[in-house]
C-alpha cells in the first residue's frame, strides 16, 4: 500500500468520524443529506459483498466493517433517532435519490469487465459512488448558513478522492499491468464533482469567512 | 492472473 492510498483511505475514515461526531455529541444532522447517507449505505453493501469471501488483509477488512458500519447507523440516527432526526432538514433535502440508482444499475449491467453477480455489483457501486454526493452538494447550495463540521465533511470526502486519483497514477507507474479504465473514469467523475465545492472552500478559508455556495 | 477481479481498493 502506498502513502497516497493510505492517506485516502485516513481521509475517508475522518471524513466519517466528523460527521458520526456532529451527529453523536451534537444530536444534529442539520445540513446533512440522507439521501446521499443512503446512498453511501447501499454502495458499500454492493461493493463489499465479498467481504467474507475475499480475504485480503486484516487492515481491508477492518476498514470494510467500520465503512459498512459508520454508513448504515449514520442513515439509523437520521431516521429513526428521536432528537437528531429533527434536525434533519427534510423540505431541503428534495433529490429524487432513486433517479441515480436505476441508470447506475443499467450501466453497471452493460459495461463492467465481468458479467457475474459480484463483478456487476461491484461495478455498480463504483457508479453510484461517483454520483451519490449528489443530494448533499445540491442541499449544501440551499443552506443558508453551513455549519464547520458539515463543511469539513464534505471537504474531507473530495480529498479522499484527490488522494486515490494520485493513488492510482503511482499504482500505474510502480505495478505491472494495472489498468482499471471503470474505476478510473468513475472515480475522476467523481471527483470533478467536487471541484466547485472545493472553489468556495477554499474562498472562504483565505478570507476567513463562512462557506456559503451560490445558488 | 486474474486482475480484475482482484478488488484490493476500499
Amino acid at each position: 500500500m502506498n502513502i497516497f492510498r493510505l492517506a485516502g483511505d485516513m481521509t475517508h475514515l475522518f471524513s466519517v468520524l466528523v460527521l458520526l461526531l456532529k451527529i453523536h455529541t451534537i444530536k444534529s444532522c442539520a445540513g446533512v443529506s440522507l439521501k446521499t447517507q443512503e446512498l453511501y449505505a447501499l454502495v458499500f453493501a454492493a461493493r463489499y459483498l465479498d467481504i467474507f469471501t475475499n480475504y485480503i488483509s486484516l487492515y481491508n477488512t477492518v476498514m470494510k466493517l467500520i465503512f459498512l458500519g459508520s454508513s448504515f447507523s449514520i442513515v439509523w440516527y437520521m431516521r429513526y433517532h428521536k432528537i437528531v432526526r429533527r434536525s434533519y432538514d427534510k423540505d431541503q433535502d428534495t433529490f429524487r435519490h432513486y433517479f441515480l440508482i436505476l441508470p447506475c444499475l443499467l450501466l453497471a449491467l452493460l459495461i463492467n469487465e465481468k458479467f457475474t453477480f459480484k463483478e456487476v455489483m461491484w461495478t455498480f457501486s463504483l457508479y453510484l459512488e461517483a454520483v451519490a454526493i449528489l443530494p448533499q452538494l445540491v442541499l449544501l447550495q440551499r443552506t443558508r448558513n453551513i455549519d464547520n463540521l458539515t463543511g469539513q465533511y464534505v471537504f474531507l470526502l473530495g480529498a479522499y478522492r484527490a488522494l486515490y486519483i494520485l493513488n492510482w497514477v503511482y499504482r500505474y507507474f510502480t505495478e505491472p499491468h494495472f489498468v482499471h479504465w471503470i474505476t478510473w473514469v468513475s472515480g475522476l467523475v467523481q471527483t470533478l464533482l467536487y471541484a466547485d465545492f472545493f472553489y468556495y472552500y477554499f474562498q472562504s478559508w483565505k478570507n476567513n469567512q463562512k462557506l456559503h455556495l451560490p445558488a | 492472473l486474474d486482475k480484475i477481479l482482484y478488488h484490493d481498493e476500499l
